[in-house]
């Protein structure tokens, strides 16, 4: 089954 | 100083209406283009990035940026005191320790002053990636949001597929299963009801159910929606308004 990726493994804080 | 006045306060009541159960605390960040909001969930799932730009307000004053830190909760709150009809002013001064709320009804015989306490918070702001993304459908925001409540039935997950022909949306469960398919049909007579696709590669992706209903709260905003898609990365689900967007991005389910 997929597993929730978090945000911050795409986004990084500026 | 902030000063916003805002002619149809209905509007800011249901952008508060379509952020204030994703994220609980959120500074506005206030400069000479508008008020913007960037706020992650707690679980750090999903992102809202919201603009109400300064030609929306009427007349729109912000000398010196300011970040004003509101308990959205809160302000719904103060915000359900307002009439749908009222004009609502926004006033903060430099040191952004209260928000100032006016609300006038339009016979301008009866006005009602508010304000909120603000809170300092500490957020930093993601860097959001430009992306060309593999696959954008733009479809009725009303659709998209029954879609959604629909499979929430079977499934906590949705599996979008997107080719040339169309846009469909499953979900599986203990129950058993589900699918919606829409097929792209720019010919229909209602603009607003076609789907449109535009189409690099197909893409399918997995996603949360419960994020994607909670972002169909910004359904009032606007009656149009855009869902743009890359293999592996996060989905941005887009209600444009006059003066302005609010903007989701939620990260994807990905099988190991």
């Amino acid at each position: 089954t997929p597993v929730q990726k978090s945000l911050l493994s795409f986004f990084k804080p500026k | 100083m902030l000063e916003a006045r805002l002619q149809t306060g209905a509007l800011l009541k249901k952008v508060l209406e379509a952020i204030k159960e994703l994220i609980t605390d959120a500074n506005f960040d206030c400069s000479d283009n508008g008020i913007a909001l960037q706020a992650m969930d707690n679980s750090h799932v999903a992102l809202v990035a919201l603009l109400l730009r300064h030609d929306g307000f009427e007349p729109y004053r912000c000398d010196r940026s300011l970040a004003l830190g509101v308990n959205l909760v809160s302000l719904s709150k103060v915000l359900r005191c307002a009439g749908n009809d009222d004009i609502i002013t926004l006033k903060a001064d430099d040191t952004a320790d209260v928000l100032s709320l006016t609300f006038e009804n339009t016979d301008n015989d009866r006005i009602s002053e508010y304000e909120l306490k603000l809170m300092d918070i500490d957020s930093e702001h993601l860097g959001i990636p430009d992306t060309t993304y593999e696959a954008v459908v733009q479809m009725s925001s009303a659709e998209f949001a029954r879609i959604c409540k629909d499979l929430q039935v079977l499934s906590d997950s949705v599996q979008i597929d997107v080719t040339k022909e169309g846009v469909k949306f499953g979900a599986k469960g203990e129950l058993g299963s589900g699918a919606v398919t829409l097929k792209q049909n720019g010919n229909v007579d209602k603009e607003e009801e076609a789907t449109l696709i535009e189409l690099q590669q197909n893409v399918s992706l997995n996603f949360s159910l419960k994020y994607l209903v909670n972002f169909t709260k910004a359904t009032p905003l606007a009656s149009r929606v855009s869902l743009s898609m890359s293999s592996e990365v996060p989905l941005l689900v887009e209600y444009k308004m006059e003066a302005g967007y609010i903007r989701y991005y939620l990260a994807p389910k990905i099988g190991e």
